[in-house]
């Protein structure tokens, strides 16, 4: 996962789906 | 006589149109001399720019955040130029012969042979021709980018029986909603869901294209973009 982090970083950050 | 009322869209249906992203610009940069290298690093951005609003996007999905967080990003890497083709098909529709991009990027037939897409656009324009025989409506689009993704057999699933049921419930969303608004076709769903062939292929195709540009190194990518490339491949 070390070579994927920005798709694990914005899975983990972005909006929730509360938001919605 | 007027019209019969029409039957309340699913849950699922309404969620997703909502969920549906604001329309994205491409923006060429001014500064860049006009030529493949300028309309490939445009391209390049956009698809960078929309991969943070389809992640965004996917988090949305009824069910999606439920599943592991490796399994999200499994789905992605697996589905997300499915998701861009989609997006770009459907765009297209109300054009003829014209692949709109972005809603300030439409490219035509010489264009794209311009920049080295004449291929992709005769296969992405295949599809767009295969969605306006459907007539295909916003709803099925949106149950059919999510199905996409649920869909995108991707060999590293944890919890397959997760992921079965996620499908299941869009699957189930897409059969309910033509069983209530076009009765007059009931393979309408099978239909649909018959395009989804093409658009992997069509997707495969665009996914090698993009690598072999990155490999010869003349177009700039952002970092997000060539890490989903380089987990297609």
């Amino acid at each position: 996962k070390e070579k994927h982090k920005i798709l694990h970083r914005l899975l983990q950050n972005s909006t929730s789906p509360v938001d919605l | 006589l007027p019209p019969p009322p029409k039957k309340p869209l699913t849950k699922i249906v309404s969620h997703l149109l909502v969920a549906e992203p604001e329309k994205i610009y491409a923006m060429p940069d001014p500064s860049l001399p006009e030529g493949d290298i300028k309309a490939l690093t445009t391209l390049c951005d956009l698809a960078d720019r929309e991969l943070v609003v389809i992640i965004g996007w996917a988090k949305h999905i009824p069910g999606f955040s439920s599943l592991s967080l490796g399994d999200q990003m499994s789905l992605l890497q697996s589905a997300w130029m499915e998701i861009l083709i989609l997006s770009v098909v459907f765009r297209s529709l109300p054009y003829e012969d014209e692949l709109v991009y972005a809603e300030d990027y439409v490219m035509d037939e010489g264009h794209s042979r311009l920049t080295g897409l004449l291929d992709l656009y005769g296969s992405i324009l295949h599809l767009v021709r295969r969605y306006k025989k459907l007539k295909v409506e916003k709803e099925e689009f949106v149950t059919l980018k999510a199905i996409a993704l649920t869909n995108s057999d991707s060999m590293h699933i944890e919890d397959v029986e997760a992921v079965q049921k996620l499908q299941d419930s869009l699957h189930e969303a897409l059969q309910e909603y033509e069983g209530g608004e076009h009765q007059e076709d009931p393979q309408r769903a099978g239909k649909l869901l018959m395009t989804l062939p093409l658009l992997r292929q069509t997707a495969a195709k665009a996914v090698q294209h993009f690598y072999s540009i990155k490999v010869q190194g003349k177009v700039p990518m952002h970092k997000l973009f060539l890490e989903m490339l380089e987990a297609k491949v």
